[in-house]
This record gives structure tokens, sequence and C-alpha cells, in this order.
């Protein structure tokens, strides 16, 4: 089971992760451990780095018209900074004194704080960029539920010009997301309710054009009506289906199992 | 784009000082 739901998200943290998790084991098994090297040099580089994450999380907070992200990434952005002031604090610590136990816990209390702040800060970004698509979803589910207004071929042909845009725009948005997924059922929901909406389509066109044909000789109406909207209806259901699927993490299914 | 490039250097240097911090400490286990 992947730790991480995107592959983004995987090759950014996972490197760090068992970096972290190997030094918490030797700590772990040697509390007093070796004298500590002078970390000066690589916590500077850690504090450079998170200096500049923030002035870029900020920017990409201030810029942004997404009220979630801009609630969720701030806390995000704080936990990073406290990190490594602790991990300052843990290596003027360790300079003084190499073995000095508080600066050990400091250095991974520090480390561990960068890997989750940096988590949920990818996380935010992420459930930021599913809401993007998820738009995109609920603007086809808009131009589907104007379906039954659709009575003269006239109005057919621009309800196709309207739907195809949107509806192409949508297969790549989930299309791309389905490759940066790492969970495989996930990907499979995706690409099953996906496929399902490419076939559903021409078969809704054919089904309003029958509906229009129906309403202007007046035989087969309500049979054509019928046919029409359970087409919009099963084209709907995939769709909220494809909202759901993209809103779910690895963690959600683990949870609810 | 930019946060995802932010969030890969401070990865790379929280490994790195991590590595070393367990590269001394490895010498004792």
């Amino acid at each position: 089971m992947p730790v991480f739901h995107t592959k983004t998200i995987e090759s950014i943290l996972e490197p760090v992760a068992q970096q972290v998790s190997r030094l918490v084991i030797l700590h772990e098994e040697a509390e007093d451990g070796n004298a500590m090297p002078d970390l000066a040099v690589p916590v500077r580089a850690v504090k450079a780095a998170v200096d500049n994450l923030v002035r870029v999380g900020y920017e990409t907070v201030n810029s942004s018209d997404d009220q979630i992200l801009k609630q969720d990434m701030p806390p995000a952005l704080t936990r990073v900074e406290e990190s490594s002031l602790l991990l300052l604090d843990a290596s003027d610590l360790l300079r003084a004194d190499p073995y000095s136990g508080p600066a050990r816990k400091k250095l991974i209390e520090g480390s561990r704080g960068i890997l989750q702040g940096t988590s949920a800060l990818l996380l935010a970004f992420d459930e930021s960029e599913v809401r993007k698509i998820v738009r995109v979803c609920k603007n086809v589910l808009e131009y589907l539920a104007i379906t039954e207004v659709v009575d003269r071929m006239e109005d057919l042909v621009t309800f196709v010009k309207n739907l195809s845009p949107v509806l192409t725009r949508m297969t790549k948005n989930v299309d791309a997301r389905e490759k940066e997924l790492t969970h495989q059922v996930h990907r499979d929901m995706l690409l099953r309710s996906l496929e399902q909406v490419k076939n559903l389509t021409p078969v809704l066109i054919s089904g309003i054009k029958i509906f229009i044909t129906a309403k202007q000789s007046g035989q087969g109406l309500v049979e054509a009506q019928n046919n029409r909207d359970y087409t919009v209806r099963k084209m709907s259901d995939e769709i909220h289906e494809i909202i759901r699927v993209l809103q779910l993490t690895t963690y959600d299914e683990e949870e609810w199992d | 784009e930019q946060i995802l490039e932010a969030a890969k250097s401070i990865a790379a240097a929280t490994a790195a000082l991590v590595k070393t911090a367990s590269a001394a400490q490895r010498e004792l286990v």
C-alpha cells in the first residue's frame, strides 16, 4: 500500500522519509551515540531552502483565489519554518557539545517536522489542483443538466459545440491525474468511469437527435425522452463517481477498511 | 510548479543533513 498518493509527492518525500526513519532508528538503538559532526553547513542549506519555500508558499497563497488553499497552506509553512529553527538550535547545541542529548532530540524533531510540514504543504497544493479538475467535471455536469431544453436541431449543434471542449478538457485532466496516482485501485476506477463517459457521449447525442425527431413527428416521444434522460443520468453518475475518486487519498481507504 | 521545486530543494537538503547525522551514529551501531 503506497504511503504517498501521487507520484510527484512520493518522488519528493520518499527519500527524505527514509533518511528520517533511519535516523530515528539509529537514535533509538544508540541513545548516547557517537560524537556528532558539525552540522552547521547542512542546517544552513535546509534553512535557505525553507526560507525559499516560505516565500514561494505565501506568493502562491496570495495569488490564489482558492479559499481552502489560503486556509490550509499557512499552517504547513509555519510548521516547516518552526522545524527549521529546531535544526538551527540543534546545530548550535552540537557545536558546544557533540554528544548533546537534547540536540539529537531537536535534530530528529526538526527533520521530522520539516517532513510533516512539507507533506502537509504538498497535500494542500495537490488538493487545490484536484479542486480545479473537479470544477471542470462540474462544468460538464452543468451542460448535461441543460440537455432537456435541446429540442431543435440548431440547439443540438450549439449544444455539441459547447459540450465538446469541456468534455475534452475533463478527459485530458482526469487522464493526466490517473497517471499521477500511486494507488492502482483508484486509477482503475477513474479509467473505468472515464471510458464510460466517452462511450456514452455519442449515445447521448444520438438520443437527443431521436428525441428531436420524435417531437417533430409526434411519435415515440415518451420513449425517446426516457432513453435520453437515462443516458444523461448514466453520464452524470459516472462523472459524480470521477469527482468522488479524485478526492480520495490512500489514507481515506485505509480509514474506511 | 514553483512550490514543487521549492519542496524538492527542502527534501534534498533535509535528506543530506539527516544522512550526515546518521553516518556519525552508524559508526557506533
